[in-house]
């Protein structure tokens, strides 16, 4: 049977699946200083679960925007233009929508996948691990 | 009251895998 290591290498998705590679995944992030992406996608996960008839999840999409997308920080910088329209025009309208991260969300999962995943998996942190 | 990054911290964390 497949390896928790063996499963690391075969996605980016399987990698974030497991507990200790979003771990390390995480720790290589932070010292690349690019944590803030990885941390958006999870959030981005948390909130399709969040239940939209509660409060708390109109809270939890304005935090998502204030602390990574309206201002100027990496995944900002990563996002197309329109995508953080959408999404702000969303919370000005307060129209909250379990799918309302999901473009954006795609968006920095696709440069993951191209930059720090690969770094990743090269990096002395993973072979040091492995 | 949770504070507004509370409530974002607890929805990372919610996210994150918890066992293999």
């Amino acid at each position: 049977p497949d390896s928790p290591l063996a499963r690391w290498t075969k996605s980016l998705h399987s990698l974030l699946g497991d507990q200790d590679g979003a771990y390390l995944f995480r720790t290589f992030l932070e010292r690349e200083k690019c944590v803030d992406t990885l941390d958006f996608w999870f959030a981005c996960n948390g909130f399709r679960q969040m239940d939209l008839k509660d409060t708390k999840t109109l809270r939890v999409a304005k935090a998502i925007y204030k602390r990574y997308i309206e201002n100027n920080s990496i995944v900002s910088k990563q996002l197309k233009p329109a995508t953080k329209t959408y999404i702000r025009d969303s919370i000005k309208k307060q129209q909250i929508d379990s799918i309302m991260f999901d473009q954006a969300q795609t968006e920095i999962q696709t440069v993951m996948e191209e930059n720090a995943y690969q770094m990743f998996l090269t990096s002395d942190i993973y072979l040091e691990y492995v | 009251l949770n504070s507004e990054d509370d409530l974002l911290q607890k929805c990372i964390g919610s996210a994150m895998p918890k066992h293999r």
